[in-house]
């Protein structure tokens, strides 16, 4: 049974999309059955793929016009499939806001493939509002990127509240997966004190694989690839792999 | 008469807030009466300046509670006012949304202080909401961030499209302050490619003055400094001394 993981902060440019495409890719190539979720109006994990913009997608499935079954496409990686999105998304956070449980339109269409995958990973936008609580709603765990950066700690609280009001209301079974250090460069005295003190604050809440500041992870999606098929022996692949193994080791204890 | 000029792109963590806090600092170095609003519910531009976020704020003065002469606090800086914010501006995206003309309400309320400063810059969320178009339609212009990344570009077209729909229906004075290009790293082939292809696309639109990445410009706000202050002698400090002095000039030919 699909455990949906949902990687969200609402802090801009740490790491959310690169997560999510490397994180899938890897979990693929530990041959489980994984389904990407694109709920960003920007779209950058469908292009992260080389998909088309042009296709159906989770905005046509969240307001009801298309069964989400027939918005799942290949990824052209064996057992990882992809929903897209693209900017008519940015329709939904206004169209959302006239349904009854307007926080629960993804949980309640999601029901319906959950069980063809081993884990479904959902992309979030930049931001606190509506695709974002429609995917922690779905969501059994949370993931939260965090760059080694000052204002990556400003937001971490104001998000640390928004899972407790969601746990409260929403989704009592909301987990936190972990904290994922991103982005982190060993030779600047920022990244270790930024970790020390995430570390201090949210002991035993932090992921222990971190992600090193690797350009090949930057490079990788102008190819439309997922690091671990653009250089597999990069920095960035080997620390998403291991971030694989941590998740799926994480699942089993479930 | 106040230019006001409005620091936007939906892409996240490309160097907005970084540019509205450094750009408004240097223009004050240069005896330039400025105001710098946080219109983001992060409120990074308020911690970046070392300003407590119980203050009533732009959201107070937005839905009319407080006029907004009253939300502006000194900045500790010589002829640099600030406008703080805090997460109650998420509120504002779902209250705004009943008033009339709920996109100009910031334009309104600006009339009553545009005229004490010379520059009035706005620093946006990450996205292309209510808050972001109250800020499109106050400006004289936009100054786009622009990171060297390949996701980047992708939102870059959209954001021109959103431009070029603001100025047919809500402000048709709005021009493009220019493209900025932030956290160059001449190391990278990514950066420089980036830059290649923007300034293909772009041509004409692009700012001279390019940011380099320089870790003394991360590591300024957590000292509640812009980087003027912090380090004056770093890269990035001198970079923000280029990028007002490149301002100044573009407002004298106005
Ligand atoms: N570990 C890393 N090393 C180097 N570059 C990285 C790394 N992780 C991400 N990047 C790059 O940093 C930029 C921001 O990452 P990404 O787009 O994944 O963040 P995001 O949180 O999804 O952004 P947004 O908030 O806009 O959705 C991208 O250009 C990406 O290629
Ligand atoms: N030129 C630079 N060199 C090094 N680090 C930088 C540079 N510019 C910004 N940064 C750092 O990169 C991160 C992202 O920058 P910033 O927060 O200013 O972007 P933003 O676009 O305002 O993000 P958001 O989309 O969340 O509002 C911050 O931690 C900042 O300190
Ligand atoms: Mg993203
Ligand atoms: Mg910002």
């Amino acid at each position: 049974m699909g455990k949906v993981i949902c990687i969200a902060n609402q802090k801009g440019g740490v790491g959310k999309t690169t997560t999510a495409i490397n994180l899938s890719a890897c979990l693929a190539v530990a041959e489980k059955k994984v389904l990407l979720i694109d709920i960003d109006p920007q779209g950058n994990a469908t292009t992260g793929f080389g998909i088309n913009k042009d296709n159906k997608n989770i905005y046509n499935a969240l307001i009801g016009e298309i069964s989400i079954a027939n918005v799942i496409l290949s990824s052209g990686i064996d057992s990882l499939d992809i929903i897209p999105s693209n900017i008519d998304l940015i329709g939904a956070e206004i169209e959302l806001v006239n349904y009854d449980s307007r926080e629960s339109r993804l949980r309640e269409i999601l029901k319906e493939v959950k069980k063809r995958y081993e884990f479904i990973i959902i992309d979030c936008p930049p931001s606190l509002g509506l695709l974002t609580l429609n995917s922690l709603t779905a969501a059994d765990s949370i993931l939260i990127p965090l760059q080694c950066e000052y204002y990556a700690l400003e937001g971490l609280s104001q998000l640390m509240n928004t899972i407790k009001l969601v746990k409260e209301s929403l989704n009592s079974g909301l987990i936190l997966e972990g904290i994922l250090f991103t982005m982190f460069d060993s030779r600047t005295v920022l990244s270790s004190q930024v970790m020390q003190e995430v570390k201090g604050h949210f002991n035993g809440r932090v992921l222990n694989t971190v992600i090193p500041r690797n350009v090949r992870l930057s490079e990788a999606p102008s190819y439309g690839q997922p690091v671990i098929f653009y250089d597999c022996r990069s920095k960035g692949a080997d620390a998403y792999i291991d971030l694989a193994k941590e998740i799926i080791l994480n699942a089993k204890k479930g």
